[in-house]
């Protein structure tokens, strides 16, 4: 299983629908402080339910949608589309896409997750993707200023991680 | 419990000790403060560089104990290996010689599993084999290029 | 007690806005959570990055952080100058334009005090009056030459 | 009033005695990681009194002791130079030295401190040097990390820093 594109639609700072194609092996994201790098990796975060919004640097989660340039939508929405050829994910299809996409409203927000267009549950998305090798846990995404927190940590928090993983 | 918790401990600790070994000149390893009773006490990292003394990571450098603590995720990494990776700026504290290590160790292991890393660094673009550009235009992100290397 | 505090504060802020703007595209000032009551509330740090609305320090991307937490670092000394100035790599999230930028800053405070900066960045090494080099060598710290530049 | 020298004795990764000249301006600190960079700022530091022994990665003062290459000295020993010329140090000399050491006893350590040779204590330095407009309270002093605490700082440790500098 891998990636094959993300398509960030008015994200944070995206505030047009923008598809990044990502290839096999070894990907590097680069440009200058502020333009939306680690964003990106929000958007895969965000999509994959890895994380809470604390984590995507966001008060709560409606300040995920873009701001910027006057009349602001009431939608965000984030796509993630694997190449599932080896049919690690227990579906037919050889293509999976993953769409969350996070509406406001009167009272708050819906979030609301899809597999291949078909409505589902974040937890429904999270079962199907252990099969692959992808929990909800997050340990294979290392985000801006963890490696600080790891070096920070005392060595009481640092048995932990040995816990939380056993 | 106890038990899972050493048979974790162990194999990320093992992990941990090849991982180090490949990205310093020195060898390190994981110690827990009670070995007899793990739950009891917290978890150290000894470390002892090339010809150095063995040290604790809280009296190296900026850029050895980074080096320590990338060391560990990707001990965390080997242990429960995922299909991809996503790594946003780890090599900050590195200067240019540790930097090109950790992306050997990152093209190495991009046969297994695609990695996707946020980087300034040049010795870490230069050895990706796809470059996505961002830049800021009128307040909103756009992509320049997918370059493929 | 409450007079001194709103004089070091505006005195602080009327520097970081001027150090802020110099340093960035934007425009930042340090905000009271109380004003009537500053003891009873924190201090926060609104940004207005150029062309875009005004963010809290939080949601900022991490070169902007350290951009905004250089200035107010700046802006302290500024209120309370020193005859010397010691940065341990300040430079680290930052890109190169913004490395350029603050090394500007520090070589055109350097007239009236003295600066010794440690830095991997070369759009701050090259703005130096002098460079010492440091390397270890049989486990011992030499230092390998002080260059004019 | 500005630093002409450091003079660095058996202090942490300094085997020998190193004479550091720091000429006049901006001057940079450079070289790999682990080399000593750091360790020349807290010899300044520890020199200076302006910080307690956690800052400089010690857990205790001895720890300060150079220990590679075989046998260890009892003893560590830093002397900063200045430039008095200004005469904004109230002392007649031209040249103000400022020189710690510890030594290693059986039961812990001492700690001396010397202006021009004369065997003084820390809160006179820093009463001299409050003329030169040099304070204990090293807000002079950026040590690696410092900027990333005051990024994760609270809203209120933010404004104690205003409390404590007024
Ligand atoms: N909801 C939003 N609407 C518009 N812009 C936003 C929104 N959320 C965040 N941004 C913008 O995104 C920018 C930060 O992007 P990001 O954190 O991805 O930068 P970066 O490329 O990782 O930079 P660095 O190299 O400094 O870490 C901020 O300047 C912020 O203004
Ligand atoms: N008492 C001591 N005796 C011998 N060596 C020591 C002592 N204390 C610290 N060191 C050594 O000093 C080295 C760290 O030096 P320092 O922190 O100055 O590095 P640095 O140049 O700042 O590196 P970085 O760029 O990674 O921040 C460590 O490798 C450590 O082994
Ligand atoms: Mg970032
Ligand atoms: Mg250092």
């Amino acid at each position: 299983m891998k990636i094959k594109e993300v398509e960030i639609k008015n994200f944070k700072s995206f505030s047009r629908r923008v598809k990044i194609p990502i290839l096999e092996g070894f990907t590097v994201i680069s440009g200058p402080n502020g333009s939306g790098k680690s964003n990106i990796i929000d958007a895969i975060v965000f999509a994959l339910g890895l994380s809470s919004s604390r984590a995507l640097r966001a008060e709560k989660l409606t300040d995920l949608i873009n701001s910027s340039n006057g009349a602001r939508r009431d939608y965000a929405e984030v796509t993630i589309v694997f190449d599932n050829s080896d049919h690690k994910i227990p579906v037919e299809e050889n293509e999976v896409r993953v769409t969350r996409r996070i509406r406001e409203t009167e009272g708050g927000y819906y979030s609301y997750y899809y597999l291949n267009s078909s409505p589902t549950t974040l937890s429904d998305i999270h079962h199907r993707f252990s099969f692959a090798g992808l929990y909800g846990d997050g340990y294979n995404v290392v985000m801006q200023g963890d490696v600080t927190r790891i070096i920070e940590m005392t060595p009481l928090e640092r048995r932990r991680i040995i816990d939380d993983i056993s | 419990k106890r038990e899972v918790f050493f048979e974790t401990f162990n194999a990320i600790n093992r992990n941990f000790m090849e991982i180090f070994a490949q990205l310093s000149d020195g060898t390190g390893e994981l110690v827990l403060e009670n070995p007899e009773n793990p739950f009891e006490g917290g978890m150290h990292i000894h470390v002892k560089p090339h010809g150095k003394p063995i040290q604790r990571l809280e009296s190296m450098s900026g850029g050895e104990k980074s080096l320590v603590a990338i060391s560990l995720i990707f001990a965390i990494q080997r242990f429960k290996p995922a299909p991809f990776y996503v790594f946003d700026e780890i090599d900050m504290f590195l200067d240019g010689v540790n930097v090109d290590r950790v992306a050997r160790l990152i093209k190495d292991n991009s046969k297994d599993a695609q990695f996707i890393v946020v980087s300034l660094r040049k010795p870490m673009i230069e050895k990706a084999d796809s470059i996505i550009g961002v830049t800021m235009s009128n307040n909103t992100t756009i992509v320049t290029g997918v370059k493929l290397n």
